[in-house]
């Protein structure tokens, strides 16, 4: 392998500028997200779409006239593409060629894209005539992967991925139970509901879940509730416990003695996966993001959880109330917010905690006043950004969300 | 023009192309004879072909196959 520079951090943006006409665009999305999959599940880096705006790779498709990039293509055949070392991140593909994905024929897109990014990573190309960052293309590979020479590497720019440890049996496991087809449950309402889970999810979104029921809640209100299957394909409803990790970009959901994992809204391959070594049936889960760790709480009990090193769990469960002060047993769902602060829900109500993990002042409060918009408020004149306390007057709206769209995208 | 010509040109504008061959910093891209056959002869290795020095049918075939637009490292003169 040839280094040819880095990047001074790990965690990457990338947009996808336009698209080849000769594929259908999920396809091509999902094989321009393969692409960098290939590298993030061999090194420590995590990559994620941006859809406007500034990102540090943009992939585009231009013909033999461009007018942002000097280096023309040829038409079909010869060059296929060619991208800048970091920390540039520009990755071109010649629009002529006939890119596809799952046959022989034409160019294969997904196997191009992990070369360019390839050198926008810092790679240059390879002496093995059979690695990905060959200079040449070797055609559609059914079965492709990364030859040892492209981990090496990139593993020499980036260091190793620390595996997420996980026992043997776990290792080798495969799924190991169909999904179990759930009744379908009623529409909940937000305004009544007792919560099966919340989190707070990538870039920011809220996800509250009820049922076979999702809905996303913000200061400017509660989006459409959609059917968590329809978000997250192989998910059951009436979970447990759900917890989006922003350390791993990695979302959790547990129900019975399983757990899921999804990357935004693709599961994770192998999973769901036996739970074996916290206790089924879980209460609620959230990622505290001042240690980086994962918490499961079930009854009076909460296990704190490292995804990316070897967890003894042999000293849990530790008692809630012996970390989290205030907070009751058995909570129904729980979340880490943007303020920093953590929020316990349970039956109707719910308590916010300082950094200190201590419940605050003037909790619990009404779930569906302050977090379902559910009846007619007079918000506060309190200066917003205020630690808002109960007034005598009309019920204070929780200042703490901030503004994020509702609907889901 | 003779074909061979338009050929010959061909696989020294590659050569150039990908870095097999250093454009010298003053004069025109008159290369010296041993240039050129050090550069086949890189091109030819790194491509796992006989490494002949000279512009065979297999030297060819190997421009013309679909690859990435970015430089080869594999002449170690012209990659200093």
């Amino acid at each position: 392998y040839l280094l040819l520079g880095r990047w001074r951090k790990k965690h990457l943006t990338f947009r996808i500028m336009n698209l080849p006409s000769t594929l259908p665009p999920h396809t091509a999305q999902a094989a321009l997200h393969q692409a960098f999959q290939y590298w993030s599940n061999v090194a420590p880096l995590t990559f994620q779409e941006v859809k406007a705006g500034r990102a540090d790779i943009r992939l585009s498709f231009h013909g033999r006239q461009s007018l942002y990039c000097s280096n023309a293509f040829d038409g079909p055949g010869r060059v296929l593409a060619h991208a800048d070392i970091p920390e540039l991140g520009s990755v071109h593909f010649d629009e002529d060629e006939f890119w596809t994905e799952g046959t022989y024929r034409g160019v294969n897109l997904r196997i191009i894209a992990a070369h360019e990014v390839g050198h926008a990573l810092g790679l240059g190309h390879s002496r093995y005539t059979q690695a990905l960052m060959a200079p040449v293309y070797h055609g559609y590979q059914p079965h492709f992967k990364l030859h040892p020479d492209d981990v090496a590497g990139i593993q020499a720019l980036y260091g190793k991925k620390i595996p997420v440890i996980r026992d043997e049996e776990e290792e080798t496991e495969q799924p190991t139970v169909p999904p179990v087809p759930t009744e379908p449950s009623p529409m909940p309402d937000p305004c009544s509901s007792e919560l099966d889970a919340m989190m707070l999810g990538p870039s920011g979104k809220t996800y509250a879940f009820k049922g076979d029921y999702v809905w996303t809640v913000s200061d400017s209100g509660r989006g459409p509730l959609f059917r968590v299957s329809a978000l997250w394909k192989g998910l059951p409803g009436n979970l447990d416990a759900a917890v989006y990790s922003p350390r791993t970009q990695w979302i959790y959901f547990f129900k019975g003695d399983r757990v899921w994992r999804y990357v935004n809204f693709r599961m994770s391959p192998g999973f769901p996966k036996k739970l074996n070594k916290v206790e089924p049936n879980l209460d609620a889960a959230l990622y505290w993001p001042f240690n980086k760790k994962v918490f499961l709480f079930k009854g009076s009990g909460y296990w704190q959880w490292d995804e990316l090193a070897h967890t003894d769990f042999s000293s849990y469960p530790k008692p809630i109330k012996g970390l989290f002060t205030g907070v009751p047993n058995q909570p129904s769902a729980a979340t880490s917010w943007q303020d920093g602060r953590l929020y316990f829900f349970k039956g109707k109500v719910y308590w916010r905690l300082n950094q200190q993990l201590r419940v605050e002042k003037g909790y619990p409060r009404n779930i569906a006043d302050h977090w379902m918009h559910c009846h007619p408020q007079t918000v506060d004149t309190t200066p917003s950004g205020g630690d808002t306390t109960p007034s005598g007057t009309g019920t204070i709206l929780d200042t703490t969300h901030s503004a994020i769209d509702t609907t889901l995208n | 023009r003779v074909p061979g010509l338009v050929e010959k040109e061909m696989a020294m504008e590659y050569l150039l192309q990908y870095g097999y061959l250093q454009k010298p910093l003053e004069g025109p891209n008159n290369f010296k004879p041993e240039d050129i056959t050090e550069a086949l002869r890189a091109f030819q290795e790194a491509s796992e072909l006989p490494v002949s020095g000279q512009l065979d049918d297999a030297t060819r075939a190997r421009m013309r196959q679909p690859r990435c637009g970015l430089e080869d490292p594999f002449n170690q003169k012209t990659l200093k």
